[in-house]
């Protein structure tokens, strides 16, 4: 465990949580893609089926367990309890143009052609690609509440906080995993825009709208 | 394998 690893991971829990906290203090999910929500959910399911065959450490699973139990219960309040506030004419990303890439890449390229680290490695991929439907549903709607530009802001670093684990791994370690290295790239560099637009208008205390 | 190890992360 170094810094990086660990400030990531509780900047992705602070995601997590804040999106939770979003939809249960205003008792909407409005302007949340429940698209990208299903992703997550399969991107924790598939990766951390190793709870029922391996144990880490006391952190390692009970961050799983929270993951998995926060991911679960954001889709029961998008498509149940507060389904009515759903948005759903502007969820429109059509995500079997991501599930069926990453689903034939894992089989392609992967370190072990074994069930288990084939779907790590969906999961790596699909992580990675996992917020555009929510970025695609903001550059319909042309806006984001300025809380869920909070959560995508924790969610955006804790995989640009990784990078810097893999780089500090690499150098007191010697090691590395190019698959989710790469993914991890791409999907920080997903956030990007996000990212400029967050520092530039949220933190100046001005709303987060398209066009920039 | 190297990517035996990342199984640490979460």
């Amino acid at each position: 465990m170094n810094v990086f690893r660990l400030t990531g991971d509780l900047s992705h829990l602070a995601a997590i949580i804040i999106l939770l906290l979003k939809i249960w203090k205003t008792r909407s999910c409005a302007g949340i893609s429940g698209k990208s929500q299903i992703l997550f959910a399969v991107v924790f399911t598939s990766r951390y089926l190793d709870l029922l065959t391996s144990f880490i450490s006391l952190y390692n699973t009970s961050m799983k367990v929270i993951y998995i139990g926060c991911a679960y219960a954001t889709l029961y309040f998008v498509y149940m309890k507060f389904k009515a506030t759903y948005d759903g004419n502007h969820d429109t990303f059509r995500v079997e143009f991501l599930l069926v890439p990453v689903g034939g890449l894992s089989f392609l390229v992967n370190h072990d052609f074994s069930p288990l680290e084939i779907l790590w490695t969906f999961s790596i991929y699909l992580e990675s690609v996992a917020i555009l439907p929510q970025l695609f549903m903001i550059s319909k709607t042309g806006e984001a509440e300025t809380i869920t530009t909070h959560y995508l802001f924790f969610l955006g670093l804790y995989r640009a906080l990784y990078l810097f684990n893999w780089i500090w791994r690499f150098y007191f370690e010697g090691f590395f995993d190019m698959i989710a290295i790469v993914a991890g790239l791409v999907q920080t560099i997903l956030y990007c825009d996000f990212f400029y637009l967050y520092i530039t208008k949220v933190l100046k205390g001005k709303k987060l709208s398209l066009p920039a | 394998s190297q990517s035996r190890n990342i199984k640490d992360e979460l």
